[in-house]
């Protein structure tokens, strides 16, 4: 897509399979082709250059109307839930945080409060031990709500001023599942009030519309407080954050690109609109 | 779903007598909306579309008493067709041991995977090893150990500070000596654009020769999957596909993507977490799962 290009109707298509392969979903594009056109006629707008900053200019307003960083509140612990189905990068994006957190001078804790999944608190304590950072943890197969418990209790005891819990993939259609995080949730905001302060939930780069239910559901469940969008180091765009963002009204917070710790960078809707079109 | 959409289309248009060309047009548009919902990727679509326009224009549609179900079952019949249709068993060596790798993008399912292979092999009465090729991921080695204790596979590693091209080709070695007729190597997920590690595993492949490459593919994998899918194929020549995840609701339009873009068989589907879910893929199945 180059501008200096004539505005006609093979634009306008081309400029639809750039956002269609970016995954931003066929109502998104169409939505946004119908503004488009709109603008060019109500504007009289007559070349390509001008109609391709008009639509990035679009989505990166859409992305701004709920924009916000992640700010930890001073002084206090600040416990921080993620969530997601498997296998998108929960684990790893913790880790990163834990740095992240562990740089700017906080005291950080990891809970292991996946249970479930082979291996899944070992791969997080051989991340804590890298950051030396504590896990606070329990057989494999124990409650995770009860690890949740303990790392709280720990977390508050230790003074902490982060509290990341990892919690188990799981597919957003699975009810008990679901429960099960809720049932998480639950006993953290009993145990402290205003508790969870941060539900992330880790969308993967290269989630296509399913991403859509997932924020849907993991949002009706838990009340997210932002997004974790991972694998944008890919080829994958992540489009999908924009029918989310706009219809959710859940801010991405941070976005992953590659499997360093220090991979981790917060959200910049300038940045990514541009992307779509790269 | 769609074979209400395309009713409501025809229904709209009863009123004019035949159908024409038009109003199939309309109902090809309808069908594109589905595919493209259904995360198939653009390309395949537009070439999907041009394919079963020429059937659907056809007199048996335009006369037919029920022109809706005429054209779903076109959709439904091509891309049955496209999905199915070859090997979709474990090709097995001559002389064993018959050695299988798991490839694909971080966090696809190919560590379970191995698993759930090992497991179906088991009981299918070879005798499995599963190799830990995977020398990056924090406790990788470990989980497949897991998993390998969970399916009653033994599992061959060497640690990670060995390359995995070495722990593939030893592990081959150990399989043979120890009479181990099935060796399911699972390797470390990577970009398809990471040219070294692509080329780790062009350089697994040469020394162990494979029987089978299997791309693992998420099942709720975008646009992207072609991506993923071509790169896979052109630097291995990827044997065969397992769609995981497929007990979510994604519609799996990646699966459709993948096959057009490889041609390579759909040979499994995951189903769950657990080491027994894994099914034959069942090309009609996830026609109308697809077409939603
Ligand atoms: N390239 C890339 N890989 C990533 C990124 N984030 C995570 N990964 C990789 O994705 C894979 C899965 O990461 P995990 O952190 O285990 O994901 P998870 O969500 O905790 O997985 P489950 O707990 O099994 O649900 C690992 O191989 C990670 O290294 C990223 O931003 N870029
Ligand atoms: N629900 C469901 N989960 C699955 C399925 N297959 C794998 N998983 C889960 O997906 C997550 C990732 O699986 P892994 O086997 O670790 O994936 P991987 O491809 O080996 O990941 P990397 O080695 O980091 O690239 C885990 O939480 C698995 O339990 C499946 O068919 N259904
Ligand atoms: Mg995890
Ligand atoms: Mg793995």
């Amino acid at each position: 897509l180059v501008g200096g290009r004539k505005l006609d109707e093979e634009l306008f298509e081309e400029i639809e399979d750039v956002l269609i392969q970016g995954d931003l979903g066929i109502n998104t594009v169409l939505e946004l082709m119908e503004f488009v056109r709109k603008e060019v006629k109500a504007k009289g707008i007559n070349n390509s250059d001008e109609v391709l900053s008009l639509i990035k200019q679009k989505i990166e307003d859409i992305l701004k109307e709920n924009c916000e960083p992640l700010k930890l509140i001073s002084g206090q612990l600040n416990v921080i839930m993620v969530v997601g189905v498997n296998g998108v990068g929960k684990t790893t994006s913790i880790a990163k945080l834990a740095n992240k957190f562990k740089k700017d001078g906080k005291r950080v804790l990891l809970g292991a409060a996946d249970t479930f999944r082979a291996a899944a608190i070992e791969q997080l304590e051989e991340w804590a031990g890298r950051l030396g950072i504590e896990v606070i943890k329990q057989q494999e197969g124990s409650d995770p709500a009860a690890v949740a418990f303990d790392a709280l209790k720990a977390a508050q005891s230790r003074k902490a001023d982060v509290l990341i819990i990892d919690t188990a993939g799981r597919l957003q259609t699975k009810k008990n599942l679901m429960e099960e995080i809720k049932k998480i949730k639950r006993v953290i905001s009993r145990e402290m009030s205003g508790a969870p302060h941060e539900v992330l939930l880790v969308l993967d780069a290269t989630t296509g519309q399913n991403a859509i239910s997932q924020a849907k559901l993991f949002n009706e469940a838990l009340e997210l407080t932002g997004i974790i969008l991972t694998k944008l180091d890919g080829t994958a765009k992540g489009g999908i954050i924009v029918p989310i963002v706009n219809e959710l009204g859940i801010p991405v917070k941070f976005i992953g690109v590659g499997e360093g710790i220090e991979d981790l960078y917060e959200f910049d809707p300038a940045k990514f609109s541009e992307a779509l079109f790269d | 779903n769609l074979s209400e959409k395309i009713q409501q289309v025809f229904k709209k248009l009863k009123g004019k007598g035949k159908l024409t060309e038009k109003d199939i047009e309309a109902a090809l548009r309808e069908i594109r909306l589905a595919l493209l919902e259904a995360d198939v990727n653009y390309k395949v679509v537009k070439e999907f579309i041009s394919k079963i326009k020429n059937k659907a224009m056809g007199h048996e549609v335009l006369e037919s008493l029920t022109p809706a179900q005429q054209v779903i079952k076109i959709v439904n019949d091509e891309l049955t067709e496209l999905m199915g249709g070859s090997q979709s068993k474990i090709e097995l060596a001559d002389s064993p041991p018959t050695v299988i790798m798991l490839v694909g993008l971080q966090g696809s399912g190919k560590t379970t995977t191995a698993g759930k292979l090992a497991l179906h092999m088991k009981k299918s009465g070879y005798r499995p090893i599963l190799v830990a090729a995977d020398v990056y991921r924090p406790a990788a080695v470990k989980q497949l150990h897991v998993v390998g204790e969970k399916s009653g596979v033994p599992v061959f590693d060497m640690g990670t500070e060995v390359s995995p091209v070495e722990i593939a080709q030893k592990g081959i070695k150990h399989a043979k000596a120890s009479g181990f007729d099935i060796v399911l190597i699972d390797t470390a997920g990577r970009l398809h654009i990471d040219k070294e590690l692509m080329d780790e595993l062009v350089r697994i492949k040469d020394a162990v020769l494979p029987n089978e490459i299997l791309l693992v593919v998420d099942a709720m994998t975008g646009q992207d999957a072609v991506n993923v899918a071509e790169a896979f194929y052109r630097e291995l020549n990827i044997t065969g596909v397992i769609l995981s995840k497929l007990d979510g609701d994604a519609r799996g339009g990646a699966a459709l993507s993948v096959k057009a873009v490889t041609g390579c068989p759909i040979k499994y589907v995951g189903v769950g977490e657990k080491l027994d879910a894994l099914e034959p893929f069942h090309p009609e199945r996830m026609a109308s799962r697809i077409l939603g």
